[in-house]
């Protein structure tokens, strides 16, 4: 479903070179749960950020069902990036003018789903993560798991079939992050879609078919369950 | 050195009322490095903002070294917050338009320090964690754990007595987080600071001196080791 030739990423900052993946190939299929792993600095947002076709590697190619990316016109990516992934970013990325459901609601919208339709499907998904009585509190009004519990929400808007989690239990307790844990594996077992977490929890690394080990850019270890 | 008495925060949102915390009594000695547990949203960021000097409670007093706070100005306070305690934020809260060193000298501008010990110390503070070759970076040219650790850099700048922790090690792989806790563990062992720590990880609350839990705004456990 996913596959990464060869992925190079590098920053230019003034005089150095920062090399953030170098030669990274991965093959990921559908209905799989793959956890990456791997110090601060390994580069491991930047790699999902390169699957979800939201940043272009320096060199190498990727693929979203055998279609190369580099191929596709803006247009298409968008609709790839709109339908076909849901983010949960590290750092969240809500919209602080919109409320909880506003936000879950957002990637509706560019799918011109209707609003009765929209703000119902918010409402379930909040409730789903134990957030139905705060759907209507702004980002500045949740605690820090509850914002990453609606970035949660907001990836599965629009019933992607892979869903990238950078982190996202990182501020949550065990309970919480086991209850969306135990989502994603059900979207994954009985829905067959992808999942990919980054983690840096053995116990939510736990739930992955295949757990991927980055380290300074490199893949240095790939383990498989069963 | 922290004494808080019967406090209770409330959040008036439309029609409902949100009771983020309930009632708690808690002090904290000077050395002391005490974890602070619970699920999300229970309401260990609210009491950390109180303690801090960040934000007032509903009811109840808050003693900072036996003075009580509501009866200080707002330059005192001021003073406080800038000298005496530390904060690291959930959410970072990194100035965008300054790289990492810039972030960490900050709160010395403040203190009227002379540029060049600035500079110096910032990137000091930087190498003890592990960022000095990143100090020339934007927060958005940093990863998650970078932007983590520059922000508990930042809270050490004025060699605060009192350094309060928002899950320090949230975005951290297990390495990483072992180093800001064994530096913060020697600031409470060797300097005699205070050090407050949320987390909702174990293994960080095991360099504790006390564990608070939280739950629905109210303390229902406190374990001491010894
Ligand atoms: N400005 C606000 N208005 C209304 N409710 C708020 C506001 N700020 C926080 N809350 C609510 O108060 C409760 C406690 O929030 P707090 O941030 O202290 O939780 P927390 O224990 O730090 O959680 P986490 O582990 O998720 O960071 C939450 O349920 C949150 O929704
Ligand atoms: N725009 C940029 N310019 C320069 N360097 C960057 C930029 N973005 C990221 N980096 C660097 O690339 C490296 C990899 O970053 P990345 O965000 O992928 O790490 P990560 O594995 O997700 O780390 P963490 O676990 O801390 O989130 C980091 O060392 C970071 O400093
Ligand atoms: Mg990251
Ligand atoms: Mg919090």
């Amino acid at each position: 479903l996913v596959k990464l030739r060869n992925i190079t990423k590098e920053y230019q900052l003034g005089k150095t070179v920062v090399h953030a993946l170098r030669g990274v190939d991965l093959a990921i299929d559908a209905g799989e749960i793959v956890a990456i792993m791997g110090p601060s600095g390994s580069g491991k947002s930047t790699l999902m950020h390169i699957i979800g076709c939201l940043d272009m590697p320096s060199v190498g190619e990727v693929e979203i069902e055998n279609m190369p990316t580099d191929s596709l016109r803006e247009r298409q990516l968008a609709t790839i990036r709109g339908r076909k992934i849901g983010f949960v970013f590290q750092t969240f990325n809500l919209v602080a003018s919109l409320t909880a459901q506003g936000n879950v609601a957002l990637p509706m919208i560019f799918q011109k789903i209707k609003r009765t339709q929209r703000t119902q499907r918010a409402a379930e998904l909040l409730e789903k993560i134990g957030l139905g009585d705060r759907k209507n509190h702004h980002p500045n009004e949740l605690s820090g798991g509850e914002r990453q519990r609606v970035s949660i929400a907001r990836a599965m808007a629009n019933d992607p079939d892979i869903i990238l989690a950078d982190e996202p239990t990182g501020n949550l307790d065990s309970e919480s992050g086991a209850t969306v844990m135990r989502t994603l594996r059900r979207l994954s077992d009985e829905e067959g879609k992808t999942v990919i977490v980054v983690t840096h929890n053995p116990e939510v690394a736990a739930y992955a078919d295949r757990v991927i080990t980055l380290r300074d850019g490199k893949i240095i270890k790939e383990e498989r369950r069963d």
